[in-house]
């Protein structure tokens, strides 16, 4: 007798931190008789994104957990799959605009508000920041830069000199940081919005020799992250449970196949970690 | 044996392919004979996925789970345009659902690869 | 002992034109010793394209045959195939910016105006036309409607009312020819540019009952297209001569391969073919 | 046998994987072992291809021919941003040359598709 199959969508096939949300789903399921069959883009857009989530509907799973890249590309082939019968939950980046059934991941404004506050701890009321996104145009990136950008406007005098992307990609991460910090020669600290970007931009501070001058702060603890932090190369990291967004869809979705009523809004924490708490 | 599941899986990815020709085939021409042998082709494919099922281990079991039901979903898709067409309905008034077919029909071979991977994996 | 292999790339993999071209192709690789390898994009776009130049490059084959979506993003690889001791000529549609050894093909430009002509002896010097063409940003098809274009507008007041693209496939061109039909009440003739536009517009002219009174001008002689021309549902088309431009290339390169100096630009001609001389 | 050479085929698949994998490790964190590994999987998949050449048929002999000459220009590729990294060029003076051994990778993986395919095509 075959399980029931959840499809589990991640932003990008190969990024590490969705092994920690994969982690949590596959315990989940082993614990309320569940297979996971873990999908992803090779390159973060929502076409990609779109096609994955048809290729699990035309498969008819039980049910599907999915990252939002571009919220509006999303609602009609969403609905098509809830207007079905599918539970399909939306993680870590939302679609509050289309019938998902719920959403369990970061409040990414906040999360972003919350990366303002330790920058303005870290280097202070006035100074110019450079900002690394793990893509321009997906829901999740946007919502931290612009709690951040709002939070920072409202309550210091520090500016943001540039905003790049590295698609969530470790290699065009340092690129990203080493053309920020060439373009704009007074940049205090780098913002780093997603798991990847923290590292890359750490070894292009470095390899520019200006450890100790640029302060880095960044998203998630991947243990490359926390290593820089060790060395003080990043400052601090705004860290998500992404095990607890696996873990949580996966019993979401199973409650659901078993009759419960679930829906909503199922927000995780977020803490930030710096030397002085790694 | 192996190289039994490997074969038949082959002719299976050969019948899908000749299904989908037709199918077009049927909607670019309305040619009748193309659609009797669509839904010959798809009877063919059904019958080697059930002797796939019952001859294959769990793991493959689960990729042939997949396939079983793109398959039908593909068919459900490719139907509904048929008898859209039949009905003398102009392409725009289903073009995408034509559309849809055909990506559908790409899934299809995405799991009949997934599957080959599988079987290889001894 | 393994024969010289010889990649030929299309406009779009599947189009039936090209299968002529392919068999021209292979009937001189046979006369010569070589062998051919037939590739082409699912979609006509230039980065499809490009890949398929890249992937022969890297597999080091002794000579490329290629077509040319949109020249710019062209111009960078021919030149570094050519740079590296491979062949590569364009077939069909050129790329005279770059270093391609020769472009065996219809003048295209010329084409245009051969179908401009035709037009005229058509439906005379007044009246509104519909162009559906083969892909809005490729090379040959906007040469072809640039030809047309400036012909008509020096020797006639016909007009062209709109022009919708089927991006080279069948269903597609029923559909732009349906939507140019609907959009545009008074259209006396259709222009179509790719071998797939005119069995593509008969078939809409005939469903909304209007053969006999929107003429249909096209290209190349598909079997379908000779049909609807038998038929008095396409008027005449503009032939070329895909098996020969196959055949051709081929010949030059293995002239290349055997030490002879080959360049420049080989037309092959057109032929106008109507009911009267089907 | 066919299986055998299916499954030498496939090996030549994962050693292409490992080579890569090892190669971008590299060129992220300068990890001198995996330089090693990378090395030592491309002579282990080049013997591969060798065996594979001497026991196949002139059909699968062609797409052997280009699959050599694909993994010879992927090397080429990768040691070129490998010597650069060495050099302690930044990743911008050669990163188009990593996302052209990316792809050619892909080319590979490509050819040995298209192999397996011919070997099933018996
Ligand atoms: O969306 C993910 C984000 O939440 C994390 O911060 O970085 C990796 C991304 O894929
Ligand atoms: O480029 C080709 C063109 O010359 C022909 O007319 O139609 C098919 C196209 O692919």
């Amino acid at each position: 007798k075959l399980k029931p199959k959840i499809v589990l969508i991640s932003h990008v096939y190969t990024n590490p931190y969705w092994q920690y949300v994969k982690m949590g789903a596959e315990k989940a399921a082993k614990e309320r008789g569940a297979i996971i069959s873990y999908e992803g883009p090779n390159v973060a857009n929502a076409e990609e994104g779109v096609k994955l989530i048809n290729m699990a509907y035309a498969s008819k799973v039980s049910g599907i957990i999915t990252y939002v890249q571009e919220e509006e590309k999303y609602i009609k082939v969403i609905n098509k799959v809830v207007d079905a019968g599918i539970p399909l939950l939306t993680v870590d980046s939302d679609a509050e605009k289309s019938k998902r059934i719920a959403y369990i991941g970061t409040n990414n404004v906040q999360a972003g508000v919350e990366a303002a506050k330790e920058m303005i701890k870290r280097i202070g009321h006035n100074g110019n920041v450079g900002i690394i996104m793990g893509g321009k145009s997906v829901k999740n990136q946007i919502e931290r830069v612009n709690g951040f950008k709002e939070y920072i406007e409202k309550n210091s005098n520090i500016n943001v000199s540039d905003i790049e992307s590295s698609d969530s990609y470790l290699i065009e991460a340092e690129l990203a940081a080493k053309k920020i910090l060439t373009n704009n020669l007074k940049i205090d600290a780098l913002l780093c919005t997603s798991a990847l970007d923290g590292p890359g931009a750490a070894k292009a501070v470095m390899n520019m020799g200006l450890s100790g001058k640029v302060k880095i702060i960044s998203f998630d603890d991947l243990p490359e992250t926390l290593e820089y932090i060790e060395k003080g190369i990043i400052t601090s990291t705004v860290v998500q449970r992404p095990y607890n967004m696996g873990y949580n869809s996966v019993n979401i979705i199973m409650n659901i196949i078993e009759g419960k009523k679930e829906e909503g809004i199922y927000y995780t924490d977020v803490v930030i970690v710096g030397k002085e708490n790694v | 044996s192996m190289l039994n599941k490997l074969s038949i899986l082959k002719s299976v990815k050969m019948e899908l392919d000749e299904s989908l020709y037709n199918y077009e085939k049927y909607i670019r021409e309305n040619d009748y004979k193309s659609i009797e042998i669509y839904n010959s082709k798809y009877e063919d494919l059904m019958k080697k996925i059930n002797f796939l099922q019952a001859n294959s281990d769990i793991e493959s079991r689960y990729v042939l789970r997949d396939l079983k039901n793109c398959i039908e979903s593909y068919k459900k898709s490719a139907d509904y345009s048929i008898k859209l067409n039949d009905e003398k309905a102009s392409i725009d008034v289903y073009y995408i659902n034509y559309v849809e077919t055909k990506e559908i029909y790409e899934f299809c071979s995405s799991f009949i690869a997934k599957l080959n991977d599988s079987y290889l994996n001894y």
